[in-house]
């Protein structure tokens, strides 16, 4: 049975998608079997990794909307054990049209369901808000990473997330933990980074991954290259730390 | 008269806030009388100047729902002639309230109808999205200015952007102009930004202000004092990039 592991925070530019695409590789890397769902309009999870947007005719829209069965709109990709549900541009409407939807929140996690006998993992790429997808995201995931940028306003925004998360599991997911904070682009010259660090370490303490994912410029070269930066550069501080992320996963996992 | 910008991209941590605060206090600097509208509800740019929102009555939210005066939300700030209609974490439910509202695509722009004979600048922070509070945002405004992080995927981004400016500029409010794109958060010494910097050159020439604001801790350590940078590190090359920003869009539209 596989594990469903939503990335959200409505912070914007924290690291969700890259995260999401250079994790999703390095468990791939270590032999499990791992779908990403791009759940965000942006459709970066989907180009990051290769796939051409325009051309994908069956994605995450298609599954929400048409009712489509989700193994039709799964795509390989560079990546040996890596498969992707695309995003597309139409997916902005997708909140529109599932508002008057009966159970509208849970429609994502009835798309997922027959996925998590078939991969060890799942992935769910969130957008930079708490709108009806992110909120059917975290209805379908067992748990969310939260990446944190070390800057004043990533810190900001976490209360008001902690919040969201609480009243899905109190009202449509009782199972939602929180797998971790895992802090992204860190870079211990700055005074401001190591601040954040230490602020999120006492607050959550245990609940704070012990691998910290460092500013490092191959991580946002690699998607221009439609490639995880373990393809695109297996050397870099980036890889190492996706791939120390991977191990720390698993084996917190494998304990349970 | 005063001319409306808004601050719009909705790829997330690109600038939007850091611009709205930095270019408004440099504004002001200069001897302008501007206000910033929060129209994001993670209120970054109502906590980076200072203001307390879970302690503000008045701001946004209940300008559009409960149609208050919106002189009665304006608080001051620490810079002189800087003003602010500040956010609240209510505004998250103000996109579903407001689609059933006749005109729910103008109802900002009948708030700041009153406010544009009194300043000079009035800056709208969007949040990363293209929802309905955005829309608002572009229907009310006389240009918008579009932050661009020196990164890939931020490049990706922008012709949804600009499309869906197009389409509001049909149907909503066929004044809106591009006032320009703006380079945030440029490093000279990475071959990305060096990149993305040529490729945005190139695609939109004359479009792109000749201020390009670089990479500089000031100034994401400034919205942890409240402040802009301006009143944080004058000196700051952070400083210097918005004082210049000022200057050019003043010359800008003085030209007019
Ligand atoms: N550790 C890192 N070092 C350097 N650059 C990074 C790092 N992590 C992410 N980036 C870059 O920072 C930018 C923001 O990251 P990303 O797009 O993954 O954030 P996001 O939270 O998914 O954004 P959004 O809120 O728009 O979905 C991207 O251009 C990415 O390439
Ligand atoms: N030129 C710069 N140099 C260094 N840090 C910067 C710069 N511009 C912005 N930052 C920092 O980068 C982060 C993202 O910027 P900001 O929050 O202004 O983006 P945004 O587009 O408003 O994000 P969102 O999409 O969440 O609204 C912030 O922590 C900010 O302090
Ligand atoms: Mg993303
Ligand atoms: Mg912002």
């Amino acid at each position: 049975m596989g594990k469903i592991i939503a990335l959200a925070n409505q912070k914007g530019g924290v690291g969700k998608t890259t995260t999401t695409i250079n994790l999703a590789a390095s468990l791939a890397f270590l032999k499990q079997k791992v779908l990403i769902v791009d759940a965000d309009p942006q459709a970066n999870a989907s180009s990051g990794l290769g796939i051409d947007v325009r051309k994908t005719e069956l994605g995450i829209y298609q599954c929400l909307l048409d009712k489509i069965d989700p193994k039709t709109a799964v795509c390989k990709t560079q990546v040996d054990g890596l498969y992707i549900i695309p995003s597309h541009i139409d997916l902005v409407g997708a909140e529109l049209e599932m508002i008057n939807m009966e159970n509208r929140d849970k429609v994502l996690r009835e798309v997922l369901r027959p996925l998590k006998e078939v991969y060890d993992y799942v992935l769910i790429d969130c957008s930079p808000s708490l709108g009806l997808i992110t909120v059917n995201s975290l209805t379908a995931a067992d748990s969310v990473i939260i990446p944190v940028q070390c800057e004043y306003f990533a810190l900001e925004g976490i209360s008001k997330l902690l919040n969201t998360i609480k009243i899905i599991k109190s009202k449509l997911n009782p199972e939602l933990e929180i797998e971790g904070f895992l802090l992204t682009m860190f870079d211990a010259r700055l005074r401001l980074a190591n601040q954040v660090y230490q602020d999120i370490k006492k607050h959550f303490e245990t609940m704070v991954f012990n691998t910290v994912i460092q500013r490092n410029v191959k991580l946002s070269e690699a998607p221009s290259y439609g490639q995880p930066v373990l393809l695109y550069d297996p050397e870099s501080k980036g890889s190492q730390n996706h791939v120390d992320l991977a191990r720390e996963l698993i084996k917190k996992n494998k304990v349970k």
